[in-house]
């Protein structure tokens, strides 16, 4: 039975593609059978695998126009990629009865053979973003150590709080993720302090440094691991994966 | 009349609230009558102004509840604070002819008396962006020297496009600024090669560094002129403003 993870956080550019595409590799490379669901419009976790012009997408699979379907990047590692179309689904959706539930619905077919589903999300807590919670069993926050990056979090809180009680009481948080952080700097030791002073052990010990290699691996279509696997980043990701994996979710 | 510019990338992350405070802030520095309208759910900011349970706020004057008002930040600094109820509004006002002129029909009565609106704007390229690129005179797009921050710019163009061919025709690019620039950086410089060559002397020559000051000044309440004037990042943005100035918009 596949364990679903939403990768998720309203405020933007904080790593949550870059977390999604990083870990489902990971996990891939140890050997899980990984879904990735580009769940963005910006179709930025679809470009990070290097997938162009995809004949299947999500917006299609979630509307019902096609049955569930994804493509093979690499050993163990698929793709249901995105789509422009996503970011009228809101819009196109609105009347739809149970509409919350459609992402969770259309997945359920690969659930018997998948080992992990990883779902990366755009940064709203709209519609897509409600879907991909109702349809997961833990969701994963990346954030940056600035004070815009978690001024946010209450809210995000009492929307997770909201899908829990009403769509999906099996949600949980595996936990948040510390992205670009140097101790060195004292802000980011602040901000760090403030998540663990609200989230206790939720924070991941791990925690990703600023690695240019991760910045450039999207422009050659690669996961860090197949793209600069020595790299500070690629190191940090696989502990950051094992640590997940050590919570036996 | 006052010059109207809206800061837009739906890409996240990318510098568009730091822009929109520190460029607000260099403005009223320099005596023009600035009003800064955080037009993101978000409240980024907002909270960058130190502004906390505003009586006033964006939605409110978007649905015509009340008269155009704002708060006064600084000499010469207003600010139209932001709203979590901002997250509904493209639902709301779904069915509503016209609703992509809401904005500048409500901004009107403060063209007379200040010099320069700046509007900080969402991720996406939702309603709201919509509404901030059709009050407009120009837009100004923050850029991370990064692959994902560039590869959905054919998208923000082609939105652009429709609104300047709909909605407002005299709509122009003022510039493109790199945000967290280091030259020494092959992917930063490669980057700034590729906008060149797509966008020639629209990117602007003034390129902001990374400055730990910047992220740190959000949780002082106050733009970078006033927690760290001599900060590199006080000093960049200064100079960018100067540049837009020259470009007698
Ligand atoms: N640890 C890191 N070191 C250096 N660059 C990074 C790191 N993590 C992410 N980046 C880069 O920072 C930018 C933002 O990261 P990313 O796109 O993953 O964030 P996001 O939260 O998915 O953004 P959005 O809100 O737009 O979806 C990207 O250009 C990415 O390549
Ligand atoms: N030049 C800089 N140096 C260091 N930190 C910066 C710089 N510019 C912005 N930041 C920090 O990076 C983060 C992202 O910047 P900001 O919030 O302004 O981006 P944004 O495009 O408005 O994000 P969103 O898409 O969520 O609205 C913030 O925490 C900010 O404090
Ligand atoms: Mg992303
Ligand atoms: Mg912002």
């Amino acid at each position: 039975m596949a364990k679903i993870i939403s990768i998720i956080n309203q405020k933007g550019g904080v790593g949550k593609t870059t977390t999604s595409v990083s870990l489902s590799s990971a996990l891939s490379k140890k050997g899980y059978k990984v879904l990735l669901v580009d769940l963005d419009a910006q179709q930025n976790a679809t470009t990070s695998l290097g997938v162009i012009e995809p004949g299947i997408n999500v917006y299609s699979v979630l509307k019902g126009q096609v049955k569930l379907d994804f493509i093979e990047v690499s050993e163990n590692l698929y793709l249901l990629p995105s789509s422009l179309d996503l970011a009228a689904f809101e819009l196109e959706m609105a009347l739809e009865p149970g509409k919350e539930y459609l992402l969770k619905e259309s997945l359920l077919p690969a659930t018997s053979h998948i080992d992990y589903i990883i779902i990366d999300c755009s940064p709203n807590l709209g519609l897509l973003t409600i879907n991909a919670l109702t349809a997961s069993d833990y969701y994963v926050c990346p954030v940056l150590p600035h004070h815009l990056s978690i001024s946010g979090f209450s809210t995000l809180i009492q929307v997770v709080d909201k899908v829990r009680k009403r769509l999906n009481p099996g949600l949980e948080l595996a936990g948040i993720v510390m992205t670009q952080f140097n101790r060195h700097k004292v802000l980011h030791r602040d901000t760090a302090e403030v998540i663990k002073s609200h989230f206790g052990n939720k924070l991941f010990t791990s925690t990703i440094p600023e690695n240019i290699a991760l910045a450039e691996a999207p422009s050659s279509g690669k996961p860090i691991f197949d793209y600069a696997p020595q790299s500070n980043g690629a190191i940090e990701y696989m502990k950051l994966t094992e640590e997940l994996l050590n919570l036996n979710l």
